[in-house]
């Protein structure tokens, strides 16, 4: 099912989003 | 990068619901007296946008503009010290929100600009982790506009 594929393809477009900003290092430094 | 600005807005006024501030946070004119805005940011650092400054934050505002714009400027002063000063990010890029329009004519596009500075705050500060897995409940939809909003903001930085 494209509709199915396409979903699941935006699903991970989103986690991948926020797994990289969630293991960046803070921006306050020290 | 081009945001439906309405769309930014309303999805930012959803994400900005999961702080469960005090002061109502439904609709625009609700955030247009800083309240609910303010109490988030003291969330998201109590010791940066701390209880003083909180108490500065008049919430009984009523439909007084004056007022309300008192709010909005303490907000968005501290927010831009924020960035400079402790997350040591210039935003210069990024165009500030005009607050005069924020208050008088609730302007979608004027807020989701100062939603989106918060929203920054959130994902930047100390706590970011708890905020960002906050934000992976989110309806997908809603999270889509508020990685948009987080891209436009990052591409706007400069260290």
């Amino acid at each position: 099912d494209p509709n199915m594929k396409g979903a699941a393809a935006n699903e991970g477009v989103l986690a991948n989003f926020f797994n990289s900003l969630l293991s960046k290092k803070t921006g306050v430094p020290g | 990068m081009d945001l439906n600005k309405t769309v930014l807005c309303e999805s930012l006024i959803i994400w900005l619901q999961t702080f469960k501030t005090a002061a109502p946070c439904k609709t625009v004119e609700d955030l247009t007296s800083g309240a609910a805005m303010s109490q988030a940011l003291h969330q998201i650092d109590p010791s940066w946008f701390s209880e003083s400054w909180l108490a500065r934050i008049k919430e009984d505002v009523g439909n007084n503009v004056r007022l309300k714009m008192n709010n909005l400027k303490k907000i968005l002063q501290m927010m831009v010290d924020y960035y400079n000063e402790l997350l040591a990010q210039k935003i210069t890029d990024f165009p500030l929100p005009d607050l005069a329009r924020v208050v008088e004519q609730f302007d979608h596009v004027e807020l989701g600009r100062l939603l989106q500075l918060i929203l920054g705050c959130a994902v930047k500060c100390d706590r970011k982790q708890e905020y960002i897995q906050i934000i992976m409940t989110l309806e997908e939809s809603v999270q889509h506009v508020v990685m948009t909003a987080i891209q436009e903001l990052m591409s706007k930085e400069t260290v």
